[in-house]
């Protein structure tokens, strides 16, 4: 563990927050996308098969629970909870992001460390995780002006993965088999996909001014 | 190999 990957992990873990603040205290999902959530649940699953039969540390397992736990309670609440479920912006969270699950399952068969179950499950979610964000920030384009919260989430979320990047390419140096091309160059798709995000966050919190996204 | 250890990251 080092201080990029902690960094990383407990910025993913404050975007899981602010999220769950959101809805809890507003009762609303309005500007979040469902088609989002509902593939980090895929891709959290699909990544923490391992759970019970690999133990690596009680923190490893106890944030995979709390990952697991709270992407599926979001997902519940923003189809079940009859307040919130009102608030969601259905008509704009339109991403066919099926596409996306089966491109990246394919890709995972293609691309994989080793043609196993579990190695290409992991890659899928890997895949997965790094286009997860799209329907999310299609919505945000979408719907023009962003809460403060909302905001918040998306930048956090793509923070973390950034602070990944600077965490591989420590362990790169440090780690003499260090190899984990897969998780790098998706992350840094998924990095990418945040450029303007960060750009607009960026201007917006300079000039203190509500964050616009141009549609 | 590279595989095994890669499950150490979440």
């Amino acid at each position: 563990m080092n201080v990029f990957r902690l960094t990383g992990d407990m910025t993913h873990l404050a975007s899981i927050l602010v999220l769950l603040l959101k809805i809890y205290a507003t009762k609303s999902c309005s500007g979040i996308s469902l088609k989002t959530q509902e593939l980090y649940a895929l891709v959290f699953l699909a990544r923490y098969l391992n759970l019970f039969t690999d133990f690596i540390s009680v923190y490893n397992t106890v944030m995979k629970l709390v990952f697991i736990g709270s992407s599926l309670a979001i997902v519940w609440c923003m189809r079940m909870h009859k307040m919130v479920k009102r608030s969601y912006d259905q008509e704009l969270d339109t991403f066919r992001h099926y596409f996306l699950i089966a491109g990246c399952f394919l890709l995972a068969l293609l691309v994989n460390e080793k043609f196993m179950f579990p190695e290409v499950l992991w890659a899928f979610s890997i895949y997965l995780e790094a286009v997860s964000t799209i329907p999310q920030l299609v919505l945000l384009q979408r719907s023009g002006n962003v809460d403060n919260l909302t905001g918040q989430y998306v930048f956090l979320l793509g923070a973390y993965r950034a602070l990944y990047i600077l965490n591989w390419i420590y362990r790169y140096f440090t780690e003499p088999h260090f190899s984990r091309w897969i998780a790098c160059v998706a992350g840094l798709v998924q990095t990418a996909l945040y450029a303007d995000f960060f750009y607009y966050y960026f201007l917006s919190w300079k000039n203190n001014a509500k964050l616009q996204l141009p549609s | 190999g590279s595989a095994e250890d890669s499950k150490d990251e979440l």
